[in-house]
């Protein structure tokens, strides 16, 4: 019999408990019947286990998504810890489906469950990857539009994990404003 | 209270454990 060490029987837990939702566009049908709660786990190896098992976000057809928030928040503006929150938009170009989406979908992921926000991890609801053929947009989003400083750092530190150039900006964007814009795109509330 | 965080690193090498 081998010796295991007892790192390789023990799971490590996370801070958070995660759900991973995926949304394919049947337009036979409400919104809200098209968002699946695929599974939500609270471990290192069980977030891998999910992550090595699904589709890569690449891969999906346009018009899916993959949603990472935390259990208990639903992946829609609707709820009750969205509502008065925004989320910084990351905008991909057609290349960046092959060379860079699966890179910066983990990227954000790891960031979630690694709690790499720290002492803002509370205002952290979850992300979103969006698979369009008009183009691909990542979002983290974030619990409240109002606090500046705290969501300029959250946007600071997404743009360093996700080595985004400083001469790229990217913008946060109130779900307020999202819901209720006249045009194709909402003004930005912050940008860095 | 106390916090749980990982490094990238570190999650990155659970990916492949048993």
């Amino acid at each position: 019999q081998q010796i295991v060490s007892p790192d390789m029987l023990i799971k490590h837990p996370l801070q958070n408990r995660w759900a991973m939702w995926f949304f394919k566009n049947d337009k036979s049908k409400e919104w809200t019947a098209n968002l699946k709660l695929i599974t939500a786990f609270d471990t290192v190896e069980d977030f891998w286990g999910l992550y090595n098992h699904i589709q890569k976000a690449s891969r999906l057809p346009s018009g899916c998504d993959y949603s990472l928030f935390k259990d208990g928040i639903q992946p829609m503006w609707e709820d009750a810890s969205n509502k008065n929150g925004g989320r910084w938009l990351v905008n991909l170009n057609k290349n960046q489906r092959q060379t860079e989406l699966d890179n910066f979908w983990l990227e954000t992921l790891l960031c979630l469950i690694g709690e790499a926000f720290d002492d803002l991890t509370d205002d952290i609801c979850g992300a979103t990857i969006n698979i369009r053929n008009k183009g691909d947009k990542l979002g983290l989003w974030t619990r409240d539009a109002r606090r500046g400083d705290a969501t300029l750092q959250i946007g600071k530190k997404l743009k360093e994990r996700l080595k985004i150039p400083q001469k790229i900006g990217i913008g946060f964007q109130a779900h307020s404003d999202t819901a209720t814009k006249a045009g194709s795109t909402a003004r930005d509330r912050y940008r860095v | 209270g106390t916090r749980i965080f990982y490094e990238r690193a570190f999650l990155m090498q659970c990916r492949e454990s048993p």
